[in-house]
């Protein structure tokens, strides 16, 4: 059948529900595993972060869309807090590979590394049932909720949500080609104008990186 | 994914992206 607006939004839906049917609503055995792993245990922070940033995403969803809505945008984080707790999972396997590390005490302690992959997380069930939306424009909508809604109500800085972007692709092989390009668009819009806005993190990493090459060009002292 | 453009290095990864390693 010829692809359609409506079509191409459902295929994406129907992956996206396919990929987080089995997902779970909390940490799996194998992400337990990792926290009990680490120095100081990260579960109560994640769990309470989690519940916190919940009630964020609901109200902001509510004003935005509609106080009638607000169960939708209930259902919305569900399915984002399930991604997400299925992508760290992916993603520490694979530094536990990459690295041989089982103590990643200092990651999962991150907290804008858990802001990040979140709003990843949910940037990507927004986006894909927001097409959904604006297809059937069933729901009375006061705020545009595309990007970068999602940073904004989630207080993350654009360039803290581009550094987790790439990884998380890497990590959830089953995105649809319609999910990474979205993603791969929201990169674009944080390096065009988003990561260049005053307070963005990038500068501070541009000033390190520029200190460093000065150190490096500087001649070692005689007593080295 | 072959569509997307990765640009991490060998050797970068969410560790080092968050000064974790």
């Amino acid at each position: 059948l010829p692809q359609t607006p409506v079509r191409a939004a459902m295929s994406t839906i129907q992956q996206l529900m396919i990929i987080l049917n089995s997902a779970n609503d909390t940490p799996s055995d194998n992400l337990l595993f990792y926290f009990n792993n680490c120095t100081v245990n990260p579960h109560e922070v994640i769990v309470k972060r989690i519940e916190n940033m919940g009630i964020t995403f609901k109200n902001k969803f509510a004003e935005a869309v509609g106080q009638g809505c607000a169960e939708i945008g209930s259902q919305r984080y569900k399915i984002g807090v399930r991604l997400y707790y299925r992508v760290m999972e992916s993603l520490l396997k694979s530094e536990e590979k990459r690295l041989s590390v089982h103590n990643f005490s200092k990651l999962l302690n991150n907290d804008i590394f858990h802001i990040s992959l979140l709003a990843c997380a949910l940037e990507l069930v927004m986006a894909t049932y927001g097409t959904s939306r604006n297809a059937s424009q069933s729901m009375k909508v006061e705020t545009d909720l595309s990007f970068p809604w999602i940073i904004n109500i989630l207080d993350l800085k654009a360039f803290e949500l581009y550094m987790i972007v790439e990884s998380f692709i890497k990590a959830e092989p089953s995105l649809t080609r319609e999910m990474i390009k979205h993603l791969e668009g929201c990169e674009h819009k944080i390096m065009e104008s988003l990561a260049w806005q005053q307070n963005s993190p990038l500068f501070e990493l541009i000033k390190q990186s520029k200190d460093r090459e000065g150190q490096a060009d500087e001649p070692e002292p005689a007593n080295y | 994914t072959q569509d997307y453009h990765f640009g991490l290095e060998e050797g970068e990864g969410i560790s080092e992206l968050f000064d974790c390693d």
